[in-house]
Formats: structure tokens, C-alpha cells, sequence
């Protein structure tokens, strides 16, 4: 579950509430998501150089909102939702932030001695 | 071994984020290494190894450091005992790009690597060589960290496809994992990524299955003690 998040950064509610019915029967899940984009946007300054990227990075967010249930679900014991990473397709995420070559252990690495590991 | 062992507690780990995960790692664990060694924390300079550590893996041709398109820890930690040591942050700051040319300069190295080695995939030994030797260069598969805001995790389900470096500074005996009510022993990792992100920039992933492949690859360094010299 994404956590809602006031500008500040700090948590005001653990579960996106479900938002109740609107007299002009807007979707309420759309107002969540938009709801927590510009929350978003607040919290970690977030400024989009046109419309289209703005849109573009919108979309993107409603992705990681649902990869983020996603992972919720997969991984109950820790808490998923939007970080400063959620306008970030996961292979730009990969890309930008992640960076170990494709990885084996060097044979010739030395092996560490074995400890003592009882009292 | 203790229950629970923490570096940040024994004043051996430094505050800082940085862009290039494997030499993030790589000094993180020599500053560990230094600060037994000497009893100094040195904030060591991770721009040194992005601009000038292009250390190769004698085993897989083309596998070489290489800035912002990756490196390896243990050949980042070859580099620097082949080099003599590494820099001070402050005298070779953190630029965030790797086209600068190398400006080391030995005169003013603030550690030195003596040896490292690869630790087992055994968590015993992990955790032992973390209390004997100080924190450790690990890799990790990061795919439930683009999400992860806090807590333990432990995903049913995760790849042991390596693509980030971290540091391992220590563990815990358990972390309360209120969904599944159950207490699960964790590692604790230092991330790069800045203290808006996870739990002040850490991480905590739960011990026991080689989760997301954190134990397969954890590397051990030992610094030169310096005062003396």
C-alpha cells in the first residue's frame, strides 16, 4: 500500500483511504493517484520541463503505484510505496541508480579465513 | 557472536550518498577497515575510483571498472592496493559524472588497502567477519528497493541477480514485521542513495535465505594502520 504523504514528507496515513463517492462522480482511484502525484511532486520537488513530460512521468507513477501494491504483497514484513524513485521506469531506475558489473566472483579472489563463530 | 551489532554505534560508518554504487561500497568498507585500523574516520573519496580506476577482472575479458557503467568491488579494492591508497573526500571531491581525468595524488592518501578477501556464503561467517573485520562490501539484486520506504524486507519472491553495491554495517536479532506478526532477524545496509530514501538511507533485509542474493557475493577488506608511518 502507498503511503500518503503531506508536503512535509511525514506520513499522515499508513493506507491510501478509499476515497468516498464525489457528487460529480470523479473516479476516486484517478483522484488518489493524482492526488498522490502532486504530493509527490511536493515532497521531493519534482519539476517537469513541459506538459507532455509531466504526463509522461504521470503515467509512470501510476505504474510504480501499483508495482509498489505489487511488492506490498510480495514483501508484507516492510513497507512499499512512493519514493523519490516512483517517475522512474524500472529500467531508467536501473540505469541511473543501480551499477554493478554484470557480476562473478573473481576466481582469483582470496577466500576469507574461516572465523570462530561459537562463543 | 552478539545478538544484535551495529557499526553506526561504534562511530565506523560515514554519512554520504553517491551515484556510483560499486566504489560507494568500496570505500565504505575501507573507511571501516581504516577506522579499526587507525581509530580515524576518513570520509574516503569515491570520485578517485570513478575517474581513475579502470582495474580489470582477470577473469572475464572487457569486465573492467568503468565509472558510471559499473565496476566490481573486489577489483576496485585491486586498484587501490595496486595505486597505494585512496584520497580524502575533501581532496578529491564527489563530482557525480565520470568524464574528469584522474587527479590522484599519493601525497596525500589517507588510507591504504593491506589485503581482502571474498567471505563464504555462510551467514555465520558473514556476520563474523563483519564484527571481526569491520563493515563489508556486498552486492545485492535492488529490484524491491525502488519501493521499499521502510521496515524488514523479506520478499517471498526475489532474483540473486546481482546489480547494486551496498555496505553491510550490521544485524539485528529481530525486526518486527507487523503484517506477518513475526520477529525476523535482519541485516542492516547502508544504501547511496541519501537519507530521504528507506529508513535514513538504510535498508533492512531479513537473514536466512540469501534474500535477493545478499550473501553470494561479500568482500572483506583490511586497511594499513597509517599513524605508524
Amino acid at each position: 500500500s502507498a503511503e500518503a504523504f503531506s508536503a512535509e514528507g511525514s506520513e499522515v496515513d499508513p493506507l491510501i483511504r478509499q476515497v468516498t463517492d464525489r457528487q460529480d462522480g470523479a473516479e476516486p482511484h484517478l483522484l488518489t493517484e493524482e492526488h498522490h502525484f502532486s504530493l509527490f511532486k511536493k515532497r521531493f520537488k519534482k519539476i517537469y520541463r513541459s506538459q507532455e513530460e509531466h504526463d509522461h512521468r504521470f503515467r509512470i507513477f501510476k505504474a510504480n503505484l501499483k508495482r509498489a501494491e505489487r511488492h506490498q504483497k510480495l514483501d508484507p514484513s516492510a513497507t512499499h510505496g512512493v519514493t523519490q524513485f516512483s517517475d522512474l521506469t524500472p529500467s531508467e531506475f536501473r540505469r541511473t541508480y543501480l551499477g554493478l558489473r554484470r557480476l562473478r566472483l573473481p576466481k582469483d579472489a582470496n577466500e576469507a579465513p574461516i572465523l570462530p563463530t561459537d562463543n | 557472536l552478539p545478538e544484535d551489532f551495529d557499526w553506526r554505534e561504534k562511530g565506523a560508518v560515514t554519512p554520504g550518498t553517491c551515484g556510483s554504487c560499486w566504489s560507494f561500497s568500496t570505500t565504505g568498507a575501507l573507511e571501516g577497515a581504516n577506522f579499526l585500523a587507525t581509530r580515524k574516520l576518513e570520509s574516503l573519496s569515491e570520485q578517485q575510483l570513478v575517474d581513475c580506476d579502470h582495474e580489470c577482472d582477470p577473469e572475464e575479458a572487457g569486465s573492467c571498472d568503468s565509472g558510471c557503467n559499473g565496476g566490481l568491488m573486489n577489483s576496485a579494492f585491486e586498484y587501490t592496493l595496486k595505486a597505494g591508497g585512496l584520497m580524502r573526500e575533501e581532496d578529491y571531491p564527489y563530482t557525480g559524472n565520470d568524464r574528469g581525468t584522474c587527479k590522484f595524488d599519493k601525497s596525500k592518501i589517507a588510507a591504504k588497502v593491506a589485503n581482502f578477501s571474498v567471505v563464504s556464503l555462510d551467514e555465520d561467517q558473514i556476520a563474523a567477519n563483519l564484527v571481526k573485520n569491520g563493515p563489508l562490501a556486498v552486492a545485492i539484486n535492488a529490484v524491491f528497493m525502488q519501493t521499499y520506504m521502510k521496515g524488514v524486507s523479506c520478499p517471498y519472491i526475489c532474483s540473486k541477480r546481482l546489480d547494486h553495491g551496498v555496505l553491510l554495517v550490521g544485524y539485528g536479532s529481530a525486526g518486527y514485521a507487523p503484517v506477518r506478526m513475526k520477529e525476523k532477524p535482519y541485516w542492516i545496509i547502508k544504501n547511496s542513495w541519501g537519507e530521504s530514501w528507506g529508513e535514513n538511507g538504510f535498508y533492512k533485509i531479513c537473514r536466512g535465505r540469501n534474500i535477493c542474493g545478499v550473501d553470494s557475493m561479500v568482500s572483506t577488506v583490511a586497511a594499513v594502520n597509517t599513524n605508524s608511518q
